[in-house]
């Protein structure tokens, strides 16, 4: 584990009386193995590492007796500075607000709409649930049980496209009086064109106040593309990492955030609705770290 | 260029790191991926051939699925929520049905959200048979009465579906183990075989994965799913160097068809330039 490996060199540089750049070096290269162990994308890792050495050559570390436990807190601080983002709240000032989740097959979008419904009922908005997924199938039942059980009004669109729908659903949620309408929508690949074409078609239909990537935290290198293809095509605006307490490292929430800039807002720590928790990114960076 | 031990690199020294952070980003592992670049430059006339021949050795030999004599083939389908377990189920079943076997299918996820809707979409659709019983239900009752009809009625293969579950939930591990007992309990040669479904796209947590759900299972087999994403399923060089579990399918998209059999050198060369 990373912090294992780094009490080890910090063990053997206390009492130094410089950090030589060989030892930093090596203390880089087990930090670079680590994060790649924790699923933090390559190009991220990379730019971690020189940012890294760039604060570590400084003198804080020259002068410390225990430089190992200071480069520890560099990179620590690192992770949760990108990680940290701007916190604030969705944006819901719209009537309706549309929330669209998108995001690859099975992340746990379906789940996490549930999940968000129940949040915000809770915080006292009236809230519809609606599914633009025609491909897979009983998908949009799902959805219909899952509102349910949160007790929220399930909207069927109605339409031939996914966008069609989706209009549909967000003329029914104002005539209805919802504040917010979560938008499900189908998982795709994003390197299948003619879906992120759609999921484009989508997002520019309902003019959502929040697009949201839903992201399996053991996603592994992908994670950077996957971002980044989402991004350019919805212009997301959070991020929900979902299975979190499948014990993962969790080095995708890093991708995210290097190439989207785009905050982390929830993550789902179960399958049951109430298994939703506001994103910490101290926590985050912890967990990364091991 | 040399390397040590005296032998004449064939590539250059960026031509191999950009082949190493290849293999990273395609998932390999950081440490795997620079084990296996070291080796390749010390082997004489360090080459991509040499690279790919280690690598394709490292996937384990093809042994023969658990095929019984008589009596039917059961296949219990386990893995992490979301993988692909339901519809790799209805790709599998087509499969059989295209042979010419009955196929009988064990709706065990009990638990999720139209979970038993979505299978019998695709049974219906794989044209076999199904067993269900209330929501909620054991999910070791559904199992046990799938493979006592199952064996009464002569089907040729019984596949259960379980709920997807995560490696580090004590409670649903336990469900897990209680689920393959039961099965035996029904039918002693029972499970034939035990495949554990692995998203193509997962990171090295795959890895916990695969070794806790066989501790509880039995796995003995993987399917990597989603392969037609930007995921090129590297993990599977990880699981195969740890575990040495058959690879018996890829999942390639959404659809019945998209089922096919693993292909262990056009995996490696995909990994490689
Ligand atoms: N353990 C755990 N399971 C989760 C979490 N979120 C979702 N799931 C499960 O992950 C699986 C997939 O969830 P879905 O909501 O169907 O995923 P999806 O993104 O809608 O899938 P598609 O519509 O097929 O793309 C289900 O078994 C969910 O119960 C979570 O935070 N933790
Ligand atoms: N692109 C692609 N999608 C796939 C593949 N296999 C499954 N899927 C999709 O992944 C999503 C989840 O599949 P499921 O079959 O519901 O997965 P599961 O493991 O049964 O999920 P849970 O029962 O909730 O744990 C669905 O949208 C499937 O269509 C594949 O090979 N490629
Ligand atoms: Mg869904
Ligand atoms: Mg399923």
């Amino acid at each position: 584990r990373l912090s294992e490996k780094l009490g080890d060199i910090a063990h053997k540089l206390r009492g130094a009386a410089r950090v030589s750049e060989a030892d930093l070096d090596a203390t880089l290269r087990e930090m670079r193995l680590a994060l790649l162990e924790a699923d933090v994308a390559l190009p991220v890792t990379r730019h971690l590492m020189s940012e890294v050495r760039e604060r570590a050559l400084g003198a804080e570390v020259a002068k410390s007796l225990q430089p190992g436990q200071v480069i520890i807190k560099i990179l620590n601080d690192a992770l949760a500075d990108l990680l940290g983002g701007q916190r604030r709240d969705l944006d819901l000032s719209k009537i309706p607000s549309v929330i669209l989740l998108c995001g690859l097959q099975g992340a746990g979008k379906t789940t996490t709409a549930g999940k968000l419904a129940r949040l915000l009922v809770g915080q006292g908005k009236k809230v519809a649930l609606t599914s633009v997924d025609a491909t897979r199938p009983a998908a949009r039942e799902q959805l219909q049980v899952l509102a349910g059980q949160v007790d929220v009004q399930y909207i069927a669109g109605e339409g031939h496209s996914a966008a069609a729908m989706a209009r549909s659903a967000v003329k029914q949620a104002g005539r209805d009086g919802h504040h917010v309408l979560i938008l499900d929508t189908a998982g795709r690949q994003v390197v299948d064109d003619e879906l992120m074409r759609e999921i484009r078609e989508v997002a520019a239909a309902v003019g959502a106040t929040e697009r949201l990537l839903v992201l399996d935290a053991m996603t592994g290198q992908t994670a950077l593309q996957i971002a980044e293809q989402f991004h350019s095509a919805v212009n997301m605006s959070g991020c929900i990492l979902t299975k979190t307490d499948a014990d993962v490292r969790g080095g995708a929430a890093l991708s995210v955030a290097h190439s989207t800039g785009v905050p982390i807002r929830y993550v789902g720590t179960g399958e049951k609705v109430d298994a939703f928790e506001l994103f910490d990114p101290q926590r985050m960076a912890g967990r990364i770290l091991g | 260029q040399l390397v040590p031990g005296g032998s004449v690199d064939a590539l250059s020294e960026e031509e191999w790191l950009d082949i190493e952070d290849g293999l990273i980003m395609a998932d390999c592992g950081g440490e795997l991926a620079g084990e296996l670049v070291h080796k390749a430059r010390k082997r004489r006339g360090g080459s991509v051939q040499a690279l790919k021949e280690s690598m394709i050795s490292m996937l384990p030999e093809v042994k023969a699925v658990n095929m019984p004599e008589s009596g039917p083939f059961v296949l219990l389908v386990v893995g992490v929520n979301g993988t692909g377990k339901t519809t790799t189920i209805g790709k599998i079943a087509t499969m059989f049905r295209q042979q010419g076997r009955s196929v009988l299918v064990g709706a065990a996820d009990t638990f999720r959200a139209a979970a038993v809707e979505q299978l019998a979409v695709w049974v219906e659709r794989a044209g076999a048979e199904m067993v269900r019983q209330h929501e909620g239900a054991d999910p070791a009752a559904v199992a046990f009465d799938t493979i006592q009809r199952g064996v009464a009625r002569n089907y040729d293969v019984v596949i259960i579906d379980t709920a997807g579950r995560v490696q580090t939930d004590r409670g649903l591990m336990d469900e897990l183990a209680k689920v393959r007992r039961v099965i035996t309990k029904a039918y002693p040669e029972a499970p034939h075989e035990v495949w554990q479904v692995v998203d193509g796209g997962t990171g090295q947590n795959a890895v916990m994965q695969v070794d806790k759900f066989r501790e509880v299972a039995g796995t003995s087999g993987l399917v990597v799913t989603k392969l037609d994403g930007s995921g090129k399923g590297g993990i599977v060089l990880q699981l195969s160097h740890r575990f040495g579990l058959p690879i018996r399918y890829v999942g390639v998209g959404e659809s019945l068809e998209d089922l096919m059999a693993f292909d262990g050198e056009a995996f490696v060369t995909s990994l490689l330039p």
